[in-house]
């Protein structure tokens, strides 16, 4: 799950993620 | 007055604020989990991480933000993130929340771990924003102002951020003069809560490492 990826990876992984609509 | 363009900064960055917000399931689990240490330490993590993510996408939506180095993006909702939680979290203890949500919510912080010494301050913080009576456009553009910090750590392009961050200044100077016209210190107020969410943000990664530790 996110809650154990650190802070810089969920900040990368939901920049890279498109904008849900 | 606003101009056209602050205007639409401003309805822009305001919806924004208003459509990312923490899913309504983790609001329901706010109320619903079993009262523990680890359930809240759990509850607490889990809601940073969904806290973070709702970050990085209003922030997409700042005007602007996407047309600056992808590492400065980077570097700013990394240098940012705690200091807009604690801001955002500090809606929680004014009237925003529906009923009975802020009681849970302050009970489970205080019953999960964290030392009193970071407790202490953190509720301060949140009072001293509830007495400002902040309209939501100035929570939407304080959080954004926060976020574009040009003097966060490993920023390149300074002055591309601090264009940015001035445009937002200056829309929510306006903002309280509308907004609180019998408050002319108000605008300065809004400004001082930042230093003091600097304090916080300092303790924060203390307060991580005892609260890993106990």
């Amino acid at each position: 799950p996110a809650s154990n990826l650190g802070l810089e990876d969920i900040i990368r992984k939901a920049l890279m993620g498109t904008v849900e609509e | 007055e606003l101009n056209q363009d602050q205007q639409a900064l401003l309805s822009y960055i305001l919806d924004a604020y208003n459509k990312h917000r923490i899913p309504p399931d983790m609001a329901k689990k706010l109320l619903q989990e079993q009262f523990s240490t680890e359930e809240n330490f759990l509850l607490l993590t889990e809601m940073a991480t969904s806290h973070v993510q709702v970050l990085v996408e209003f922030t997409k939506n700042i005007p602007g933000f996407q047309s600056l180095d992808h590492e400065d993006q980077i570097a700013l909702l990394k240098g940012s993130a705690v200091e807009a939680m604690f801001l955002r979290s500090a809606q929680a203890f004014t009237r925003k929340m529906p009923h009975g949500h802020t009681e849970v919510l302050e009970e489970r912080i205080r019953k999960s771990g964290i030392s009193e010494e970071f407790i202490v301050p953190m509720f301060n913080f949140y009072k001293s924003i509830g007495e400002l009576q902040m309209m939501q456009e100035e929570h939407a553009l304080l959080t954004a102002i926060t976020i574009l910090s040009p003097d966060r750590p490993y920023i390149r392009d300074q002055q591309a951020v601090e264009l940015l961050q001035e445009a937002m200044l200056e829309v929510l100077r306006k903002v309280c003069k509308l907004k609180h016209p019998q408050e002319p210190q108000h605008f300065a107020r809004l400004l001082g809560r930042l230093t003091e969410l600097r304090t916080l943000h300092h303790h924060h990664a203390e307060m991580l490492e005892s609260w890993r530790m106990s």
